[in-house]
């Protein structure tokens, strides 16, 4: 099946974005 | 299947689940061990880490823990017994050195599956905060799977970032639970 996946960098971004 | 996420939110893989364990000596084990909250999308999981205490803070004697929703963080859980887990043990200094980016690094390395195919063989990680010396430890439901225990371990000791010459552990919790003396032998080093 698929997979979810996120490289650190995005999840990052992600913590910074509003 | 598709995840029905928020509008907006990143799905995770998985739903997990963060627990909280304070060393209460006049209240069973079990009694001490706290569900804080469960998330499954990305931005659900920033908002808790960005509201709880960071780990470097907690005092003596307390542990989080990040499990796959339905594994409660114990060697006794199904999906725990048969496991072991990779153990980062850190000198005292590190406590305010490192060892805040290395839990959160850990967080991010569950959260976004980042052990390929073995992503799935992962269960949880554990923080230690103790007096002797801190502890971190990702844990991994099948300690006879050689492949799957190296490759996660390979993977873990580089998001870390720890240099060639650091040699970690796994060690299969069915003999940390029986080991005699302090120390566990270790089933697989990366």
């Amino acid at each position: 099946g698929t997979r979810i996946i996120y490289d650190r960098k995005f999840l990052l971004e992600c913590k910074n974005s509003p | 299947v598709l995840v029905a996420a928020p509008l907006g939110k990143h799905p995770l893989q998985h739903r997990w689940a963060l627990w909280f364990f304070k060393n209460d000596k006049s209240k069973t084990w079990q009694a001490n061990l706290r569900l804080v909250t469960k998330f499954s999308t990305v931005e659900d999981f920033w908002a808790l880490y960005s509201h709880i205490q960071l780990a470097s803070k907690l005092t003596s004697g307390c542990d989080y823990s990040l499990f796959k929703d339905g594994i409660e963080p114990m060697w006794e859980d199904n999906r725990n017994k048969c496991g072991g887990r990779w153990l980062i043990t850190l000198a005292k200094q590190q406590r305010h050195t490192e060892l805040d980016h290395f839990w959160l690094e850990t967080l991010l390395c569950l959260i976004g599956e980042s052990f390929g195919e073995y992503s799935s063989e992962v269960c949880g990680a554990v923080i230690n905060i103790r007096a002797k010396g801190d502890k971190i430890a990702v844990w991994t439901c099948e300690a006879e799977d050689r492949d799957g225990v190296t490759h996660i371990g390979r993977v873990y000791k580089e998001r870390l970032g720890l240099s060639s010459k650091v040699v970690i552990g796994y060690q299969a919790h069915a003999d940390t639970a029986t080991k005699s003396g302090s120390l566990t032998k270790n089933k697989f080093v990366v």
